[in-house]
């Protein structure tokens, strides 16, 4: 389904040189359940953002589908069209981010159904649609609430109620229950385990091991590299 | 130390009305160590925010060192004179928001000096301390980085730097380790553990038990009221 060969990321500030991802090999196939754990600024969020189609690499072959989404080495950069991208970005995958990155003006309402309307969605599903999502993270209640008018851990909600809503066949969550409590916690795992379940595939990026476990495979990032890529024996 | 009695912080939405906080009666004594732990949306930011001296309440009074702060009542309202206020503010208290709040558009550097330029610190003494803050999170290499380029665990930490920097006696850090893995977490609670040692005060809300287990005392909230009220027996 995914498949990321050599791939790089490099910053450059002044005399110092950041690699953020340092050659990655990393293969994903359709329904798999996938952990990503590692220490705070290893290149998680950077290998998601790759993933997700999000950010282009510095070098290296990023294939989506076995369609080649962008191609970066030393003759030269071969890119995915924007529309194609657009569609693979808006209606396959579902990004929960790790600072939320909800639109600060607009309520919690209208931010969960914005990839509704990047879809071309017709206007009475996308209040459907946008009702069941909230409904399914504790949220109804607060739907017209914006963003600053929610704690934290409801806006983090709103973030994966937006990342849902379109029924992705992809979920990123990139630290998902960092922001909640134990038993909610335990409520939005289930979604995603229910997924799952349901033939979807599903990376997470988390730093509690109690959550990892919900994953099939295990990888951990150590400096932009992998340092392991496990089976979870106990499911 | 800290005082609040009758506290309510009431929101009107059209014709909801929400209990942020629904009557809460809390002391803090100088040199405690509190966690504070509840559901998601339960008011445990809200009520951080009022002992914060960041936000007042709709009735209640809060008292800091047997001064009033602020006393809301259906008399009227009797407020502490601004001076007074920021001073508590910059220099008591150092305050770890559960989203950071850090300005977007200057580095971890200066964002980690602020509070000393509010407390008119001599130029040279800031950038030794803001040096010394920035090291003892781990983020000395990251210094001139915007928050745009630093990872979540790396903007947490810089939040949790800013509000060290001016050595506050009353430390309130809500949910400092929500992003962090668990080798960065320990680093980081060993930091507050030692403050608290050094006879300072320390207020921590956090959904994580293990997290928790480090202060003396635990404070559970549910639905806006404080729930229970215990010393931790392991401590
Ligand atoms: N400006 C506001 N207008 C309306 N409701 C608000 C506002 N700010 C907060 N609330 C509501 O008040 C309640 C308490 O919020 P608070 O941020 O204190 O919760 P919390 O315990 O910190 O939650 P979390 O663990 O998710 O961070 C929430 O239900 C929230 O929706
Ligand atoms: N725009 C940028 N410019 C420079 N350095 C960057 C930039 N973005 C990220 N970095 C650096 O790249 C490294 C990897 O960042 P990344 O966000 O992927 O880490 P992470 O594993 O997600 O960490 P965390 O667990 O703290 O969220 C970090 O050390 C960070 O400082
Ligand atoms: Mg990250
Ligand atoms: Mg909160």
């Amino acid at each position: 389904l995914i498949h990321l060969e050599k791939i790089t990321k490099t910053y450059v500030m002044g005399s110092d040189t950041i690699h953020a991802l340092d050659g990655v090999d990393f293969q994903i196939q359709k329904n798999e359940y996938i952990s990503i754990m590692g220490p705070s600024g290893s290149g998680k969020s950077t290998l998601m953002n790759i993933i997700g189609c999000l950010d282009t690499p510095t070098s290296g072959t990023y294939r989506f589908e076995d369609e080649i989404v962008c191609d970066v080495g030393d003759t030269g950069t071969v890119k995915m069209n924007g529309n194609d991208l657009a569609r693979i970005r808006n209606r396959k995958i579902g990004f929960v981010f790790q600072t939320f990155n909800l639109l600060p003006r607009v309520t919690a309402f209208k931010n969960v159904g914005l990839p509704l309307v990047y879809a071309n969605i017709p206007r009475a599903q996308q209040v459907q649609m946008t009702q069941l999502a909230l409904e399914k993270v504790g949220l109804a209640d607060r739907a017209h609430h914006k963003p600053s008018e929610l704690s934290g851990g409801q806006r983090q909600r709103v973030a994966i109620a937006r990342a849902l809503v379109n029924n992705p066949s992809i979920i990123l969550a990139d630290e998902p229950t960092g922001n909640l409590d134990s038993e909610t916690s335990n409520e939005i795992m289930a979604l995603f385990d229910d997924l799952h379940r349901q033939d979807n595939t599903i990376i997470l990026v988390t730093h509690e091991p109690d959550i990892a476990l919900h994953a099939h495979r295990s990888v951990h990032i150590l400096d932009g590299r992998i340092e392991s890529d496990e089976i979870n024996p106990n499911v």
